[in-house]
């Protein structure tokens, strides 16, 4: 899966998913990636975030959905990507998964869990390229 | 400090990142980096994990979800379990922009593709004919099947429910399978 997230030159963000599922899954089977607030989810009054992962079990926290509104009441994108991955392995330790989450103003961070470390992309007006961050799960 | 635009993606997908910026930089709008950031991914394959040729379902099919958020309008369009149609992430585009739906699934969202414009064709490749035959060939392991007869541990289908499964309680129901899911296995 690709979950991205952008701010355009105008603040104005827009978020998506694109990702072929899960290996040999049952017919029909649909993950997280094209449910708003799951796969993705953006709000221009806060910021964005998009997941990836066990899209069966991220399904039912919406993280992205998560990680925004705790953006919204002030928290900083890392912990945001933290609080809303801690609320899904308190139910499901041994889930695999990472979620990157933007502030409106640019600022982003990430977290993770069950993948070792995790590597998300990132090109903003500071940077000469993209740029690969990593964060330890 | 404001330091946008930024583009932000999940996993070291630097191409479809890059494609995202330039479209940015020529003049587009968050939802066109986006969509097109995507695509780039869809046609790069990326990890096997996004577009065509891979993650074939237990039939040996493969098919796309894709979703598309604009901030400004809260509008969203998806399309998910998309058969024959490459292009999921401007299918959700199309589904967001010319229909008052949300989220459109299974064959009708091919119809509706088709409708659309967009092209029909496989999303077999000889690569994802060859990661299902392998599975095949391993009794259909690893298996997202839990409490059915024959033991979806041990072989593949058809299957039928597990009949005492209504009695059991959580701590003897098969725990849930997760276990496959890594960095070229992921939604």
């Amino acid at each position: 899966t690709i979950g991205m997230v952008v701010v355009d030159g105008n603040g104005n963000l827009a978020g998506g998913t694109s990702t072929n599922g899960a290996n040999h899954k049952v017919p029909g089977r649909v993950g997280d990636s094209p449910i708003a607030g799951a796969g993705a989810y953006v709000d221009n009054d806060v910021g964005g975030a998009a997941a990836t992962g066990d899209g069966d079990v991220m399904m039912r926290f919406l993280p992205s959905y998560q990680a925004v509104e705790s953006m919204r009441q002030g928290m900083d994108p890392t912990s945001a990507a933290q609080d809303a991955i801690k609320r899904i392995i308190r139910f499901y330790p041994q889930f695999s998964g990472a979620l990157v989450a933007i502030t409106k103003s640019g600022s982003y961070g990430a977290a993770c869990h069950g993948f070792g470390t995790f590597h998300y992309s990132v090109r903003n007006r500071n940077m000469q390229n993209v740029t690969v961050e990593e964060v330890p799960c | 400090d404001e330091v946008f635009p930024v583009v932000v993606n999940t996993w070291p997908f630097t191409n479809a990142t890059k494609t995202a910026w330039n479209v940015l930089n020529n003049g587009g709008s968050a939802l066109d980096a986006v969509e097109q950031g995507c695509k780039q991914c869809e046609i790069d394959q990326c990890d096997g994990t996004v577009g065509f040729g891979g993650s074939p379902d237990e039939n040996g099919e493969t098919t796309l979800d894709a979703m598309i958020m604009d901030g400004v309008t809260h509008d969203v369009g998806s399309v998910a379990d998309l058969r024959r149609i490459k292009d999921a992430i401007s299918v959700a585009r199309s589904v967001m922009e010319h229909s008052s739906h949300t989220l459109i699934a299974g064959e009708s969202a091919t119809n509706y593709a088709i409708e659309m414009g967009f092209k029909e064709e496989s999303l077999s490749t000889n690569h994802s004919k060859k990661i299902w035959e392998d599975w095949k060939n391993k009794n259909c392991q690893p298996n997202y099947r839990r409490n059915v007869s024959p033991d979806a541990n041990k072989s593949c289908g058809p299957y039928k429910p597990t009949k005492s499964l209504r009695a059991a309680t959580h701590k003897n129901k098969e725990p849930r399978f997760s276990k496959d899911i890594s960095i070229t296995n992921h939604d």
